[in-house]
C-alpha cells in the first residue's frame, strides 16, 4: 500500500522467527536453562522475548554483516540488560591522563 | 604492522569468563589485559582475580564526579589500573574467586601475583591502537553494546550505532579481510572478548568492523604494563 511500485513478495527472514516465537521461546528456555516462578512472570518474559525478536530483526536490518537473533539475554528488556550486564561509568577522559607514546606504524 | 593478528593464537588470552549478573565488565577487561601484560613480562598466563577489584577497588577519577569504581554497579578500566598500582597488584583467580556480588574486601597482599608498572590512554587513530596492541599485549577498551544483546556471530558493522561506551571489553586482535559482501569489498575487523561466557556470541567473543570508530571502540583503548613480581 505505501508503495505501488515496490512490493516484496518473499518472505523476510525473520519473520519466520516471529510467527513460531512460542516454539523459539520453548527452545530458548530449554538451551538457556530458563525457568520463571509464576505463569505471570512467564507470560510477562514471553512478551519481553517477543518484543527482542523484532528487536534483532530491526539490528540485522542496521547490521546485516552480523548474524542478530536470540541469545542468553532475549528475556531481559534493554533496561534490564544495561541494568545488570553492562557497567561502564559514564568518562571523560582526565587531562592529566598518561597517553601513550606514538608507534612507527610504517612497515 | 602484520595484516592479521590474535593474541589468542600466542597464548596470552585466558578463556573467557562469565559475569553474571553484575556490572563489573570494567573489572574484567581491567584483569584482561592486565593477564596480557603479565604474559607478555613472563611467559606465564595467569587467570586474575576480578572479584577483587569488585570488591576492594573504590578508587575515583577525581575530575568526574560519580565515577567512583563500585563493584556490581560499575567502574572503569583506567581507575582499576590506578588501583592496582596502588594496591600493589591483583591475586590469582583461584585465590580470590569471581560470586558475581558485592563483598567486602579480602585482599591478601602476601598472594600478589601480577602487579602494574604503568598505564596508559592510546590515541583514537586505529593505526596506533593496532601498534599497541601488538607490541604490548591485549587493550582495555569500552563499547557502545546495544548491539550486543542480539548479537549472535559474524563481524558487526551497524550502519547506525550510539558512539556513548557503556561496557568494558578486551582487545585480542584483529582480521584483515573478514567480511562485507554486501558493501562489495573485504572489510577488516577487530576481535573482543567479552565476559558474558562462551554460550554468548562466537564462543564469548564479539567481531567489530574497524575502520570509523563503529559503536566507539576506539574511543576509551588502555594498555597497562606489568611489572614482574618474583
Amino acid at each position: 500500500d505505501a508503495d505501488p511500485l515496490i512490493q516484496q513478495v518473499v518472505p523476510e527472514a525473520n519473520d519466520n522467527l516471529l510467527l513460531h516465537a512460542e516454539r523459539h521461546f520453548s527452545s530458548f528456555k530449554a538451551t538457556f536453562g530458563k525457568t520463571y516462578a509464576t505463569q505471570e512472570e512467564h507470560d510477562y518474559r514471553f512478551g519481553v522475548f517477543k518484543a527482542n525478536l523484532r528487536r534483532a530483526k530491526r539490528h540485522q536490518g542496521l547490521d546485516p554483516t552480523a548474524v542478530h537473533g536470540v541469545t542468553k539475554f532475549s528475556d531481559l528488556t534493554p533496561s534490564e540488560f544495561r541494568r545488570n550486564f553492562l557497567g561502564l561509568k559514564r568518562l571523560r577522559l582526565p587531562s592529566d591522563a598518561n597517553k601513550a607514546p606514538i608507534l612507527p606504524t610504517n612497515d | 604492522l602484520p595484516t592479521d593478528f590474535d593474541w589468542r593464537d600466542k597464548g596470552a588470552v585466558t578463556p573467557v569468563k562469565d559475569q553474571g549478573s553484575c556490572g563489573s565488565c570494567w573489572a574484567f577487561s581491567a584483569t584482561g589485559a592486565l593477564e596480557g601484560a603479565h604474559y607478555l613480562q613472563t611467559g606465564e598466563l595467569l587467570s586474575l582475580s576480578e572479584q577483587q577489584l569488585v570488591d576492594c577497588d573504590h578508587e575515583c577519577d577525581p575530575e568526574e564526579f560519580g565515577s567512583c569504581d563500585s563493584g556490581c554497579n560499575g567502574g572503569l578500566m583506567n581507575n582499576a589500573f590506578e588501583y592496582t598500582l596502588k594496591a600493589g597488584g591483583l591475586e590469582r583467580e583461584k585465590d580470590y574467586p569471581y560470586t558475581g556480588t558485592d563483598d567486602t574486601c579480602k585482599f591478601d597482599k602476601s598472594k600478589v601475583v601480577a602487579a602494574v608498572s604503568n598505564f596508559s590512554v592510546i590515541s583514537t587513530d586505529e593505526d596506533q591502537i593496532a601498534a599497541n596492541l601488538v607490541h604490548h599485549g591485549p587493550l582495555a577498551v569500552g563499547i557502545n553494546a546495544v548491539f550486543m544483546q542480539t548479537y549472535v556471530k559474524g563481524v558487526s558493522c551497524p550502519y547506525i550505532c550510539g558512539k556513548r561506551i557503556d561496557h568494558g571489553v578486551l582487545l585480542v586482535g584483529y582480521g584483515s579481510s573478514g567480511f562485507a559482501p554486501i558493501r562489495f569489498k573485504e572489510k577488516p575487523y577487530w576481535i573482543l572478548k567479552n565476559s558474558w561466557g562462551q554460550s554468548w556470541g562466537e564462543e564469548g567473543f564479539y567481531k567489530i568492523c574497524r575502520g570509523h570508530n563503529s559503536c566507539g571502540v576506539d574511543s576509551l583503548v588502555s594498555t597497562v604494563a606489568s611489572l614482574h613480581t618474583s
